[in-house]
C-alpha cells in the first residue's frame, strides 16, 4: 500500500486535531 | 492503493488448514433451558485475590465461573433476568468486581451492572442506563461508552466507575450528525475513541475533552461495517472492520474482515488487506472478535475461522463439534485462549 494516496502524515495528529476542533 | 484494488488475503483451500492449531483445554457444561448469547473471560476479585474467571450469558441468566484447576470450572454466582432478556456481556477493562450486561430484544434497552455485596457475597444488579441504546463498549480506565437515540437526538455518554465498581462520573461526547453503530478504543493513542456510523463513516473523538475530531467517509462497497480494533502507528490509524452484510463477489470471494488504514489528518483511507473465506468454505460472517493481530469469526456454516492479520491469511478452521454448530467466538481477556460457544450453552476453551 502506498501512503502517498493518504496525503501528508503527522505523528502528532491527535494533538493537532484537538487544537483545531471546536471545544 | 485505492480501495477497489484492496489486496485480497491468500485463499488457501479448506483442507490445507489444520484445526490442530487449536488445542482443546477445557469445557464448561452449562445446561440451561434458554439460548446461549455471549461469553467472556475477565479477572474477578474475591477476598483480595484476583482470579481469571469466565462469564457465560444465556437469555435469562448470567453466570460467573471460577477455575477449580486447569481443566475444571465451578459456577460461583448467577444473576437472573425475568423481564428483559440478556443480549450481550460488556467487558469493562480494569474493573475486577463488576460485570456489565446489555439487555433487550434485538435492540439494547438497558445496561446493568452485576456485582456481589461485600458482606454476604449475594448477587446484586444495578440499572446503569435505559432507553434506545444503539451501541455500548467498555473502555480502559474503568469507563463505559454508550450511544442512545439516532442522528437528530443522539447522546454519546462516558460513564466512569470507582475502584469498588460504583458509578462515579458521567461525561458527554459531541455527537456526529450520523447514527453511531459501534465503538473501538485506539491502541497507541490513549484518549482517542473511534465510532462507525450507519452511513459508513468513521468518527474520531478526544475522550478527555469530548471533542469530535474528524469524520472519515470510507468505501461504500460494504454497508454497516463493525469496527473491532484500532491501532495508532506512525501517524496513521489501522482499523479492523468486519462486514456482516457483505455479499460474495467474484473478485474478493466472501469478505469477512478488512484492515483499513486512515490518515486522520487528511481523512483519506485505503484498504490494505481483505480477509475472505478460504476456498471451498461456504457461508458468511455471523459474529467475531479481534485480539492483537488475530481475528476469529463464526460463519453461517457453523464453523469458526481464524485469520492472522500479519500473515494475511486464514490459519485455522474449527468445524462444528458433536454436530453442534458454533454460535459464539471470543478471545479471552485474561490469557491467549479462544472461547467457543454453542447454542445449548456449552463453552469450549482452546489454546
Amino acid at each position: 500500500c502506498s501512503t502517498a494516496d493518504l496525503g501528508p502524515i503527522s505523528l502528532n495528529w491527535f494533538e493537532e486535531l484537538s487544537s483545531e476542533a471546536p471545544p | 492503493r485505492p480501495t477497489e484494488q484492496t489486496e485480497t488475503a491468500d485463499l488457501p483451500a479448506c483442507d490445507s488448514l489444520n484445526p490442530g492449531n487449536l488445542q482443546l483445554v477445557s469445557e464448561l457444561k452449562n445446561p440451561s433451558s434458554s439460548c446461549s448469547v455471549d461469553v467472556s473471560a475477565m479477572w474477578w476479585e474475591r477476598a483480595g485475590t484476583k482470579e481469571p474467571c469466565i462469564i457465560t450469558a444465556c437469555e435469562d441468566v448470567v453466570s460467573l465461573w471460577k477455575p477449580l484447576n486447569s481443566l475444571q470450572w465451578e459456577k460461583v454466582h448467577t444473576w437472573h433476568f425475568t423481564e428483559v432478556p440478556v443480549l450481550q456481556i460488556v467487558p469493562v477493562p480494569d474493573v475486577y468486581n463488576l460485570i456489565c450486561v446489555a439487555l433487550g430484544s434485538l435492540e439494547i434497552r438497558e445496561i446493568r451492572a452485576l456485582l456481589c455485596s461485600s458482606g454476604d457475597e449475594s448477587e446484586k444488579q444495578v440499572l446503569l442506563k435505559s432507553g434506545d441504546i444503539k451501541a455500548v463498549l467498555g473502555l480502559t480506565k474503568r469507563r463505559l461508552v454508550s450511544s442512545t437515540g439516532n442522528f437528530c437526538n443522539q447522546q454519546i455518554q462516558i460513564m466512569s466507575f470507582a475502584e469498588d465498581g460504583s458509578s462515579k462520573d458521567e461525561q458527554l461526547l459531541m455527537p456526529p450528525d450520523e447514527t453511531v453503530l459501534t465503538f473501538a478504543e485506539v491502541q497507541g493513542t490513549q484518549e482517542a475513541l473511534l465510532g462507525t456510523t450507519t452511513v459508513n463513516s468513521i468518527v474520531i473523538w478526544n475522550l478527555k475533552t469530548g471533542q469530535l475530531l474528524k469524520k472519515v467517509h470510507i468505501d461504500d462497497s460494504y454497508q454497516a461495517s463493525v469496527c473491532h480494533r484500532a491501532y495508532s502507528e506512525m501517524g496513521l490509524l489501522f482499523v479492523v472492520l468486519s462486514y456482516p452484510c457483505a455479499k460474495e463477489s467474484q473478485a474478493f470471494g466472501s469478505p469477512v474482515f478488512q484492515l483499513l488504514v486512515i490518515n486522520p489528518k487528511t481523512a483519506r483511507s485505503v484498504g490494505v488487506l481483505l480477509c475472505s473465506l478460504p476456498q471451498g468454505e461456504a457461508g458468511r460472517f455471523l459474529e467475531g472478535d479481534v485480539k492483537d493481530h488475530i481475528a476469529a469469526a463464526v460463519l453461517t456454516s457453523g464453523t469458526i475461522a481464524i485469520w492472522d492479520l500479519l500473515l494475511g491469511h486464514c490459519t485455522a478452521l474449527l468445524p462444528p463439534v458433536s454436530d453442534q454448530s458454533w454460535s459464539l467466538v471470543k478471545w479471552s481477556g485474561t490469557d491467549s485462549h479462544l472461547l467457543a460457544g454453542q447454542k445449548d450453552g456449552n463453552i469450549f476453551i482452546y489454546r
